[in-house]
């Protein structure tokens, strides 16, 4: 474990919390990506199946679990609780192509062919396009709460954290994850346009983020 | 390249 990993965890952490607890409160998922949750419980259900098979840390196991609980208890809060509240017409980006070809890759790109070694992998490279339904919906809807972009934030910034983990981790002890370091790339360039709007509207005060 | 086998990372 080092720094980077650390604040990435928290940062991951903390953006699920700010989005559950901003569903939560105000009682509606106005503007929010049922879609985008549901990728990411996904996500979280085909990585920590090793929850099973192998111990690594009270940490570890704690975290996982954390995830896990609280990814299907927003999706319940979109889908279930606040459904009326839910913009379906505004997420419509199609899933199908994102889960086709990271299924296709991860049978095709994996350190080994087997069940939980793929899984893992296909949970590698989802979680890297996962929040594009969520980033589509506020290009169709032309603007984010302010209390959706920081979630978008730090779930941006955990994994920018990550890639910072993995430079120390290369240096400090040689290790290189090609499969988790290449995705996580990927994964932090799909939130570069959100950053930098980000820094020059939202943080400039004007609350709302609306597109140019 | 080494693989992740021991996956140690949430």
């Amino acid at each position: 474990m080092n720094i980077f990993r650390l604040l990435g965890d928290m940062c991951h952490l903390v953006a699920i919390i700010i989005l559950f607890l901003k569903i939560w409160r105000s009682k509606s998922c106005a503007g929010i990506s049922g879609k985008s949750q549901v990728l990411f419980a996904l996500v979280f259900t085909t990585r920590y199946l090793d929850l099973f098979t192998s111990f690594i840390s009270v940490y570890n196991t704690v975290m996982k679990v954390v995830f896990l609980v609280l990814a299907y208890a927003t999706v319940y809060l979109i889908y279930l609780r606040f459904r009326s509240t839910y913009n379906s017409e505004s997420d419509s980006f199609r899933v199908e192509f994102l889960l086709v070809p990271v299924a296709g890759l991860s049978f095709l790109e994996n350190y080994a062919f087997a069940p939980l070694e793929i899984l893992w992998t296909f949970s590698i490279y989802l979680e890297s396009v996962a929040i594009l339904p969520q980033l589509f919906m506020i290009t169709k809807t032309g603007e984010a709460e302010s209390i959706t972009t920081h979630y978008l934030f730090f779930l941006g910034l955990y994994r920018a954290l990550y890639l910072a983990n993995w430079v120390w981790r290369y240096h400090t002890e040689g290790f290189f994850d090609q499969i988790a370091v290449v995705s996580g790339v990927v994964q932090t360039i799909f939130y570069c346009d959100f950053f930098y709007l980000y820094f020059t509207k939202v943080l400039r005060g004007s609350g709302k983020m609306t597109l140019p | 390249v080494t693989s992740n086998t021991d996956k140690d990372e949430l």
